[in-house]
């Protein structure tokens, strides 16, 4: 539990955006494969937001050296963090 | 609201374009703070049944249900997972986990861009009239993503996705961050999208000027507009105990028994205070003894809302505030709903005033507050933005953001060509904007007085009817945008993020940001013509005309500013039979003889016009 909290507070939402096109074919939906994918790096990590027509991808919690570790999965094509707009 | 429309040429009562059907059939998705459902802009009266084609949802939550939709707010839904992430929990005693809208700024553009006609609207007497958006006939689907604590990513993503999914026509917002690479930034990796699907997305231009490069929300895929000024002032005076007049704007509406007739005392808030930014008023910063039955300078420069800064001198016991601009908005004027006697004076203004202030030993001034006036000059009366707005009020004055006049054009566009591209419909609205006022004078930039240039204004004002018939416009379809992102040297992976699909740029073919078939040219040419953007004295650039109106034969004429460059184009004339044919032309820049060390911008003007219509595109020249 204690990891669990220390890995919240360092973590920081990333938006992740992935390549549809290269989903494996043993995946029936690419929500499967976005979350298989978040697995390989967090067990705990869960999808915030599940996009498909914005973008493809997710957003979700994650530390640096998790969304640094899935920016190296298959498919994953850029995990960016969260930004803060302003009104205008 | 209740004089811009009669500004754009569209009327108050009596539309130029005529009201049809279709454009009630237009949906405009707002990305803001919510809606506050109530405001009579949101009435549904004489609108028919919601289109078929809508699917989107009136979500509750606090202090809000699907009965607050009607036939006019037709969606309403609110996105704070990323937002709660981050700061945690919403705390719904201090702002409503539910679209409704507890700022007012996402009401104020909804209802400025398509909020229904209401009669008798005024801000304390200011301005009465008859309210109501550019489009008032057009339904509203409102998209919270806006919270106290700011508008995240990751929430502003996940409403671009359902706004989508929803089907709205237009999308609106104004928010943004800064500037970064187009596959980096998320409005414009969303704009993408719902540009694909048709939608035509409007954003602000952020207004951070008059700092140069501070442009928000610039992908071209994107309709980027401004805010500027319309012709009606709210003339407020100071008067100096040396008997100097200087004016400046306001919208104080107070006790006019408050206001002090004679010459009072008058301090600089930074003399008045012990904090280091004491001179911008900031709550808790001004000592009461100092303060109390003067009339205080403050100095504007942001931080913190500019009637909060009259609040805080209220709260010091101050009688009136004068409101010093400084650079960072130059002779900008904003007229505000202060709560005390004040008015806001422009920079020239404020730095003689203050070399009064700090020479006289005992200075004193008085601020006299009038009635709108009708005059070239323009202010913005906007939104408070101010949390300790306490006046219940409905109605803020016309906000003169060109953003409603786009929606307002893009909606009656949209209902008389469901058939044109977003590209097409910002053809429309940039190449019929006007640089020069009716009586010759060009715009004004309103940072310093002088002629604006379109680093400031961009095509221009824009003029709502006249984008209902441009004659031509410059078309783009998303092939042409990827090819755009081929010669920003975007990599596969990068291309992929923002266009969702995977796209090689073809390694034979020369790309060019010059190629995409933009309604304006801008070249940098490098010192020397060597170096910088490019290392040719000749810049070529190809533009594909197409005809959206009559048979005709277009001539093209040039304006140039600079002898330094030659601006020419091939051909001069384009003849068009049928709609929708299309011509191709090239516009030369040739940059002549040598150029000066001090080469500052310059820019020009290519028209093509069959005498009925006029196709204007500026020209931007630098020099690095």
């Amino acid at each position: 539990a204690a990891a669990v909290d220390k890995n919240d507070v360092a973590s920081t939402t990333y938006i992740v955006h992935m390549a549809k096109s290269e989903m494996p074919t043993s995946f029936d939906h690419h929500t499967h494969w976005y979350d298989s994918s978040l697995k390989t790096v967090s067990d705990s990590a869960e999808m915030m937001y599940i996009y498909s027509n914005a973008i493809h991808g997710f957003s979700t919690k994650l530390t640096p050296e998790q969304a640094e570790s899935l920016q190296s999965q298959p498919g994953v094509l850029s995990v960016l963090p969260e930004l803060n707009n302003e009104l205008h | 609201t209740t004089r811009t429309p009669e500004f754009l040429g569209l009327g108050q009562t009596t539309e130029t374009i005529p009201q049809s059907n279709s454009e009630s059939d237009v949906i405009i998705g707002v990305l803001d703070t919510g809606v506050w459902p109530e405001s009579k802009s949101f009435d549904d009266t004489g609108l028919g049944p919601v289109p078929g084609s809508w699917k989107g949802a009136c979500e509750s939550g606090t202090n809000f249900n699907s009965s607050n939709c009607n036939r006019k707010l037709i969606g309403a839904r609110y996105f704070a997972k990323g937002y709660e992430a981050t700061l945690g929990p919403i705390e719904t005693s201090k702002e409503s986990k539910s679209p409704r809208d507890d700022d007012g700024h996402g009401t104020h553009t909804a209802s400025t861009a398509a909020g229904s006609v209401v009669s008798d609207a005024s801000l304390f007497g200011y301005a009465l009239g008859t309210a109501r958006g550019m489009a008032p006939r057009a339904r509203i689907a409102a998209y919270k993503v806006c919270w106290v604590g700011g508008c995240f990513s990751s929430d502003i993503v996940a409403a671009i996705d359902q706004a989508i999914a929803d089907n709205v026509n237009v999308l609106s917002m104004s928010l943004g961050g800064g500037m970064s690479d187009y596959f980096r930034d998320s409005v414009a990796i969303g704009a993408f999208s719902a540009m694909e699907k048709g939608i035509l997305i409007s954003c602000s231009a952020g207004n951070a000027g008059p700092s140069t490069y501070s442009l928000s929300n610039s992908a071209p895929w994107i309709t980027t507009v401004g805010a500027g000024t319309l012709d009606r002032d709210f003339p407020a005076f100071v008067s100096l105990g040396n008997g100097k007049n200087f004016s400046g704007v306001s919208l104080y509406r107070g006790n006019s028994n408050a206001a002090p007739t004679t010459l009072t005392p008058f301090v600089y808030a930074g003399n008045a205070s012990n904090a280091t930014s004491g001179n911008l008023c900031m709550m808790g910063t001004l000592i009461p003894e100092q303060v109390k039955g003067k009339i205080v300078m403050c100095d504007r420069r942001g931080v913190n809302a500019r009637v909060q800064k009259g609040a805080v001198v209220k709260a010091a016991g101050g009688a009136g505030m004068i409101l010093a601009n400084t650079a960072a908005n130059g002779e900008e004027l904003v007229a505000d709903a202060h709560l005390l006697p004040a008015t806001a004076v422009g920079q020239q203004n404020a730095d003689v005033i203050k070399s009064y202030l700090f020479k006289d030993p005992n200075p004193t001034a008085t601020i006299l507050c009038q009635h709108p006036s009708w005059v070239v000059r323009g202010c913005r009366p906007h939104w408070t933005g101010d949390r300790c707005e306490t006046r219940g009020v409905q109605y803020y004055l016309g906000d003169v953001n060109v953003l409603s006049a786009r929606e307002r054009a893009s909606g009656a566009a949209e209902g008389a060509h469901p058939e044109w591209s977003p590209a097409a419909i910002r053809s429309a609205l940039m190449t019929t904007a006007y640089t020069a006022y009716k009586n010759g004078q060009k715009l004004q930039d309103v940072a310093t007085g002088k002629p604006s240039t379109p680093f400031d204004h961009g095509a221009g004002h824009v003029d709502p009817v006249s984008a209902l018939n441009p004659g031509l416009v410059y078309d783009l379809t998303v092939d042409d945008y990827l090819n755009f992102l081929c010669a920003l040297n975007y990599s596969a992976s990068e291309i992929n993020s923002l266009a969702k699909r995977s796209y090689t740029c073809d390694k034979k073919k020369k790309y060019s940001v010059r190629d995409l078939n933009y309604p304006s040219f801008a070249v940098n040419f490098g010192s020397r013509y060597g170096g910088g953007t490019t290392s040719s004295n000749v810049v070529k650039y190809t533009r594909t005309l197409t005809n959206v109106g009559p048979p005709g034969t277009y001539k093209a004429s040039v304006t140039s500013e600079s002898q330094l460059v030659k601006i020419s184009v091939e051909p001069e004339t384009l003849s068009f039979s049928q709609a929708n044919e299309k011509k191709v032309y090239t516009v030369t820049l040739s940059a002549v003889g040598s150029v000066p060390a001090n080469a500052v911008n310059s820019f020009g003007r290519v028209e093509w016009s069959d005498g009925k219509h006029i196709v204007g595109s500026p020209i931007a020249i630098s020099w690095s």
